[in-house]
């Protein structure tokens, strides 16, 4: 476990936390979008099946136990809680995040390290994991103000993404571990999806201005 | 299951 792997973690980390208790203390999800949050508990039920086969360590599966927790956490408090859910702006939020599903699990089944029923959904999660932003950032374009706690989610995010692909060149002339490059390709897609986010936080925040995303 | 597993990262 290098610094960077565990900052990354530790960012990952505050970022679920950070939406989780918004969302529990204001009791809102307002500028949240709901079908990300759906594709990352997708992401992390698909990934983590070997919490059950596979003891790497305890840091790992508390780790993955959490994310799992969260992610599922904050899908049921946007559907169900009956306070949080009159907050949601179903009318925005209408990415059709299935249209990403699919592919990503068309993906999965061509390209793939090992044709077995675990190797294929821990892919197709990695493909998904790439694009799971994109309804969110749709959303923050479309809602046009940020309010900060969202705008610091998907800042977390990028942040996390960005320091495991840190992680992934330290390992590399380390320990000559070889990220398969699959996951070094989704990774990197997904890193520069937030760019131009990156760019508008880091202009709203050098100008003191709030955050606005051109439509 | 049987050696090293797959994958070690989150």
């Amino acid at each position: 476990m290098n610094i960077f792997r565990l900052a990354g973690d530790m960012t990952h980390l505050a970022s679920v936390l950070v939406l989780l208790l918004k969302i529990h203390t204001i009791k809102s999800c307002a500028g949240v979008s709901l079908k990300t949050q759906e594709l990352y508990a997708l992401v992390f039920a698909t990934r983590y099946l070997d919490i059950f086969t596979d003891f790497i360590s305890v840091y790992n599966t508390v780790m993955k136990l959490i994310f799992l927790g969260s992610s599922f956490s904050i899908v049921w408090y946007i559907r169900r809680h009956k306070i949080v859910r009159r907050s949601y702006d179903k009318e925005q939020d209408t990415f059709r995040h299935y249209f990403l599903v699919l592919p990503c699990l068309l993906l999965a089944l061509l390209i793939h390290e090992k044709f077995t029923v675990k190797e294929l959904l821990w892919t197709f999660s990695i493909y998904l994991e790439a694009v799971a932003i994109l309804p969110q950032l749709v959303l923050l374009q479309r809602t046009r103000n940020i309010d900060n706690l969202t705008g610091q989610y998907v800042f977390l995010l990028g942040a996390y993404r960005s320091l495991y692909i840190l992680n992934w060149i330290y390992r590399y002339f380390t320990e000559r571990h070889f990220v398969h490059w699959i996951t070094w390709i989704a990774g990197l897609v997904q890193t520069l999806l937030y760019a131009d986010f990156f760019y508008y936080y880091f202009e709203s925040w050098k100008n003191n201005v709030k955050l606005q995303l051109p439509a | 299951g049987l050696g090293q597993p797959m994958h070690d990262e989150l």
